[in-house]
C-alpha cells in the first residue's frame, strides 16, 4: 500500500487492510511488464499466481529474473508463455477475472526446466504447484495453452540462431552471447531498424530523432531537424520563430525556448561583468537610466543565482568596444511581468551613458551543520 | 536503508519525506532550492494530482515531528516526458512547493552537479531514507555507504533490465548496503571539495532488497538531467 494506489471501487474500506483481498476489487490492466509484452493478450489482473500484488513487484520479484535465465538454457520452448501466464495473468474483460495457465503447460515446464535449476542449487519457485490449475482446455476459456507460434523471447531480448534469449543491449557489444555468435551477426543499425548516430556507432530508435531530446553523442540527432527562413530562429523543438521575437517577454515558441537564457553576464573584463540581454539573438548592454535594485534582483534570479546583488553603473568610456544598448521602457513599472526581458526596449538614447554591471552570489547549497562538540 | 545506521538530526538537511493520507511517508526527496525538491517520478504512479501531497522537512523521526520540522503543500509536480514505467527510465521528477521554505541549520538545499561533471566508480557516497531495513520500517533516518559502480559491472547483475545512461549504480556485490523500499526519491550524495554534498542520485530501483537476489541499488542519474531540471524550474517560476 506504501507505494501503489488501489482501485476506486475499493475506497470505502481500509486500503492497507491485508485482510481486505484485492482480488475482490482488482480490474483488469495493461501489462507494462517489459518481459511479457509479446503475449497474445494485453490486459492483466492481479495478485498474480506468485502472490505479486502489482506489477511492479512482479517486475522486481526473484522470479522475473529467474525465468529469462531459465530460457537461456533452452530446456521448454514454452517456458516464457508459462513464465508470463502466472507473472501477468491473462484477464478476462467480461469478468475481471484471471485465466490460468493449463496443468499440462504447468507440469512439462517443471518437468523439463526444474532440474536445470537443482543443478545450479536453485529451487523451482515454491507458488507453482500444478494441481492449482485446471486441466480442461475449452479454446483457451478456462485455462491458456501457447500457440505454436508464440515468441520466446521478450521485446527487450534477442532470440539467438539456437533458440536462446539474450538481453537486447547484449547485442551488438563486441562480445558474443549466444554460443552461435548470432547475436554480433548483422550489426549494423539500419539491419535493426535503428538509425546510426553520425561519426559514432550508436543506433537509436527512428522516434528519438529530433524530437527535442539529444540521444547522440554532440546531439547529433536534433541537428537539421528545421529549415528557418533568414528572419526566423529555430525553437528547441525545432520550431521556426521570427527573429524579432527571440527574448521579448512573451512566449512564441511551443517549449517556450524562445525566452530561455535572454540574461546573462557579458565575459569578465577588467573584473567587471556587465548585465547582457539577448533581444532577437543580439547581445546588447542595459542603460542603466532608471535602474532600480530590485531589477538587479530579478536578472539574478533569472540566471539562477541569488542577492543580495552588487549593482555598478559604469560610464561608457570605460567599456569602449560595447554593444548595442537596450533601455527600460517607460512605466515599466506598472507592466505586469514576471521576465527583464519583458521591460527593455531597443532604439532609445541612454541619458546616463551608462551600463549596468552586476555582481550576483551563487545560492549557497550542500552544507551540512558542523557536528556539535561534547565533553566526554 | 538495508546495512545502514541511524542518521544524526540535522546530518541531511536536504532529505524531506514525502507524504499522502492515509499512509503517510511514501516517498524520499530532496531540497535542490527554497521553493524546489527532487525525487523519482514512479512515486507519482497513480497519485498525480499535486494536491493529495505534502513535503516533511527537517525531520528525522517520522512518528516524533521536531520543533526544526516545516511542512509545505504541492504546488506542482513536473514529471519528465520520457518516463517510462516500464522499464523504469528517466525516472525523475520536480516538485514545486506552495511556499518557500525557511532555511535553518535542519533545512537546507544540496548542491546539483553541473552538466559536465560526473561521479567517478569507486567513489564512496551516502544514500538515506526511511525505507526498509530489510527486517522493519525505520522511524529515524538512516544513512548507508555506497560504492559506485561502472554501468558495465552493474548491468552484470541484472540479466533482464538494460541499465541506461540515465541510471547510476551503487551498492555492493553482497548487497550488504543498499536502499530499499520506502527510499525510493532520496538522495545519493558525495562529498565535494571544501565539504560541500553534491547530489548525483536520487533511489530508483534494484532488485529485491530483503531477497536472496543481490547486487548494486540503481539511482537516476542526475548529472544527465540538469538541464532538464533548470529549465523547468526557468520556465515555472518566469514563464507560467
Amino acid at each position: 500500500c506504501t507505494s501503489t494506489s488501489c482501485p476506486d471501487i475499493c475506497t470505502h474500506s481500509s486500503p492497507c487492510d491485508m485482510n481486505n483481498s484485492q482480488a475482490n476489487c482488482s480490474q483488469c490492466e495493461p501489462i507494462t511488464l517489459e518481459l511479457c509484452m509479446n503475449l497474445p493478450y494485453n490486459y492483466t489482473n492481479y495478485p498474480n499466481y506468485l502472490g505479486h500484488r502489482t506489477q511492479k513487484e512482479a517486475s522486481i520479484s526473484w522470479e522475473s529474473s529467474l525465468f529469462p535465465a531459465l530460457v537461456q538454457t533452452n530446456c521448454y520452448k514454452y517456458l516464457m508463455f508459462f513464465a508470463c501466464t502466472i507473472l501477468v495473468p491473462k484477464c478476462n474483460p467480461q469478468t475481471n477475472q484471471r485465466i490460468p495457465p493449463c496443468r499440462a503447460l504447468c507440469e512439462q515446464s517443471k518437468e523439463r526446466c526444474e532440474s536445470i535449476l537443482g543443478i545450479v542449487g536453485l529451487q523451482w519457485p515454491e507458488d507453482t504447484d500444478c494441481s492449482q490449475f485446471p486441466e480442461e482446455n475449452l479454446d483457451n476459456h478456462i485455462c491458456l495453452t501457447p500457440d505454436e507460434d508464440v515468441e520466446e523471447c521478450s521485446p527487450s531480448h534477442f532470440k539467438c540462431r539456437s533458440g536462446r534469449c539474450v538481453l537486447a543491449s547484449r547485442r551488438c557489444d563486441g562480445q558474443a552471447d549466444c554460443e552461435d555468435d548470432s547475436d554480433e551477426e548483422n550489426c549494423g543499425c539500419k539491419e535493426r531498424g535503428l538509425w546510426e548516430c553520425p561519426s559514432s556507432k550508436l543506433c537509436i530508435k527512428h522516434a528519438m530523432i529530433c524530437d527535442g531530446f539529444p540521444d547522440c553523442p554532440g546531439g547529433m540527432d536534433e541537428t537539421n531537424c528545421s529549415f528557418c527562413r533568414k528572419d526566423e530562429i529555430t525553437c528547441a523543438n525545432h520550431d521556426c520563430v521570427p527573429r524579432k521575437c527571440w527574448c521579448d517577454g512573451q512566449i512564441d515558441c511551443a517549449d517556450k525556448s524562445d525566452e530561455w537564457n535572454c540574461v546573462s553576464m557579458s565575459e569578465n573584463k577588467s573584473s567587471l561583468m556587465f548585465l547582457m540581454v539577448h533581444r532577437s539573438a543580439i547581445k546588447y548592454h542595459v542603460c542603466a537610466d532608471e535602474w532600480e535594485e530590485n531589477l538587479s534582483y530579478l536578472a539574478c534570479k533569472q540566471m539562477g543565482l541569488g542577492g543580495p546583488p552588487v549593482t555598478e553603473m559604469v560610464p561608457e568610456y570605460k567599456q569602449p568596444h560595447h554593444e548595442k544598448w537596450m533601455n527600460l521602457q517607460s512605466e515599466w513599472e506598472r507592466k505586469n511581468t514576471s521576465t527583464l526581458q519583458a521591460l527593455l526596449v531597443t532604439g532609445l538614447p541612454c541619458r546616463s551613458r551608462s551600463m549596468v554591471s552586476l555582481l550576483c552570489t551563487k545560492e549557497d547549497c550542500g552544507r551540512r551543520p558542523a557536528a556539535r562538540m561534547s565533553k566526554r | 536503508i538495508l546495512g545502514g545506521r541511524t542518521s544524526r538530526p540535522g546530518r541531511w538537511p536536504w532529505q524531506c519525506s514525502l507524504q499522502s493520507e492515509p499512509s503517510g511517508h511514501i516517498c524520499g526527496c530532496v531540497l535542490i532550492a527554497k521553493r524546489w525538491v527532487l525525487t523519482v517520478a514512479h512515486c507519482f504512479e497513480g497519485r498525480e494530482n499535486p494536491a493529495v501531497w505534502k513535503v516533511v522537512f527537517g525531520i528525522n523521526n517520522l512518528d516524533h515531528p521536531s520543533v526544526f520540522m516545516q511542512t509545505r503543500m504541492v504546488k506542482t509536480i513536473i514529471l519528465h516526458p520520457r518516463y517510462n514505467r516500464a522499464v523504469v527510465d528517466y525516472d525523475i521528477s520536480i516538485v514545486e512547493l506552495n511556499a518557500d521554505i525557511n532555511e535553518t541549520s535542519y533545512v537546507r538545499p544540496v548542491c546539483l552537479p553541473s552538466r559536465e561533471q560526473r561521479v567517478e566508480p569507486d567513489t564512496y557516497c551516502y544514500i538515506t531514507g526511511w525505507g526498509h531495513m530489510g527486517n522493519k520500517m525505520p522511524f529515524k533516518l538512516q544513512e548507508g555507504e555506497v560504492r559506485i559502480i561502472s554501468l558495465e559491472h552493474c548491468q552484470a547483475y541484472f540479466d533482464m533490465k538494460t541499465i541506461t545512461t540515465r541510471m547510476l549504480c551503487a551498492g555492493y556485490e553482497s548487497g550488504t548496503v543498499d536502499s530499499c523500499m520506502g527510499d525510493s526519491g532520496g538522495p545519493l550524495v558525495c562529498e565535494q571539495p571544501a565539504g560541500r554534498w553534491t547530489l548525483f542520485g536520487l533511489t530508483s530501483w534494484g532488485s529485491v532488497c530483503f531477497s536472496k537476489v543481490l547486487g548494486p541499488g540503481v539511482y537516476s542519474n542526475v548529472s544527465h538531467f540538469i538541464e532538464w531540471i533548470e529549465r523547468q524550474i526557468y520556465i515555472h517560476t518566469f514563464l507560467l
